[in-house]
């Protein structure tokens, strides 16, 4: 039964492409066929796996605007498939919002592959627009990543209130699936008070395992490959393949 | 004459609030009357200065979309004056896509009060979609807070294409005023690298002042003021400061 997931939070700069990247490649390590899908304009996920973004034949827009079947869009890498994107997914939002069921294109467009893997992730744009509502519709779950700072924990209210409309009209099973504190520096009082808000306000859903602040994860998309890639001994890839067995558990229990 | 500033870049994360905020106050301190816009729909900015953005009776939506006067949209404050936002910004979009003069509704609500202020800053949302565009198409030029990361660097081609977009249609005399390099940590030799490259591509238009990586910028919004009120005699205080003193020595020169 595959699994989908969106990583998602308006709030920019939270590690929401770092995470889709290496929770993908931690996720094929255990075994499993693992498609990752960019939604985000910005292309970062695409250009994180060394993918050249300014010579893409097609791109998710085509996907979702003119109906291209995604495993014409879909690359391979060592690490994971990728459905990519472009800069002219900029246009989507205005290009879907005339049109009828505007909200699913996502959804209707990973069901012919869905057979084809275990866990779908999908990166989204750090807004609450058309785009990310067609990733909520599409989803199972949402993992939200969140740095502990006071800016961010604002938006997860916004957030909170967004799924529950989603819930309402287009996808009554979506939920959040885990909060994972990203950029993470235990030194701080600061983050640690935020650490605490969180844990208070999500209780369990509060994932286990913190990802520590490492400039490792700021250089591993040069090499355009996971950190897991990059540095496999190091932390930042221990802290991801944790997260992967976290992300696995947590289906047996919903 | 009132200069209109926008703070912009469509990564998330790299400090446009921080900055519109902490540029804001400073340019206050030097006896200048300051106008700060919040454009986006997170309402960071609208928070940062303490505002409880749940009970706002009005907000920039009913500025842009409703032309309702910004006068009655600004809130006082001890460090500048400020047109607040609140989550109903996130319907603007939409809201705008089917009107005549869609692009031009914040440089029309602008025009009245340009007279009373020397600076009008206005912070955007992570993405260059209408209200970005409503933010370029009003003001005189932008500044750019990137951190000197891979990821970040790579947004700034699609910023550069959309600013000469809206200068062919929209506002001819909008430019980039200066790049500034924030939450930096030259410790790292990606931190060096990435500077490297942005000296090399966008030479002199990078300030020279760099913002430093420091608790104490993601600590003052908790407090409601700017970091100048919070820590005076701190080092981001300070670099603010000079930041300032730079931005007015920058229109002399243009
Ligand atoms: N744990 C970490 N430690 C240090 N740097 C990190 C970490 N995780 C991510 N980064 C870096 O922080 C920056 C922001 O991460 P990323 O781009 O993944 O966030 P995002 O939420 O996808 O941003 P956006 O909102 O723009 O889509 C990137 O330069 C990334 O390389
Ligand atoms: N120089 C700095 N050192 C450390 N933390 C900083 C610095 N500048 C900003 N921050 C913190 O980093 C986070 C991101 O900054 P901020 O929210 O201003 O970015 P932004 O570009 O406005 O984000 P968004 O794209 O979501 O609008 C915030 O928690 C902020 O408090
Ligand atoms: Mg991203
Ligand atoms: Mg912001």
């Amino acid at each position: 039964e595959c699994r989908v997931i969106c990583l998602s939070n308006q709030k920019g700069g939270v590690a929401k492409t770092t995470t889709t990247m290496n929770l993908g490649a931690a996720l094929t390590e255990l075994g499993n066929r693992v498609l990752v899908v960019d939604l985000d304009p910005q292309s970062n996920l695409t250009m994180s796996f060394g993918i050249d973004v300014e010579n893409l034949p097609k791109s998710i827009f085509d996907v979702l605007v003119h109906r291209l079947a995604i495993e014409h869009n879909i690359h391979k890498t060592p690490e994971c498939d990728i459905a990519v994107a472009s800069i002219d997914l900029a246009g989507a939002e205005l290009a879907l919002s005339s049109m009828i069921g505007r909200e699913r294109m996502l959804e209707k467009a990973l069901a012919p592959v869905k057979k084809d893997y275990d866990y779908i992730l999908i990166d989204t744009p750090p807004s609450l627009g058309l785009l990310t509502v067609n990733a909520f519709t599409a989803s199972d779950e949402v993992i939200v990543p969140v740095q502990a700072e006071y800016l961010s924990l604002r938006g997860l209210v916004q957030l909170d209130n967004t799924l529950q409309v989603i819930r309402e009209h287009l996808n009554p099973k979506v939920r959040i699936g885990g909060v994972l504190i990203t950029m993470y520096d235990g030194r701080t009082i600061h983050s640690r008070e935020a650490t605490e808000l969180l844990l208070q306000n999500y209780g369990d859903r509060v994932m286990k395992v913190r990802i520590k602040k490492t400039i490792r994860l700021a250089e591993a998309p040069v090499q355009g490959s996971s950190v897991l890639t990059y540095e496999s001994n190091g932390t930042a890839a221990a802290q991801y393949r944790e997260l992967a067995q976290e992300v696995v558990a947590r289906v047996e229990q919903a």
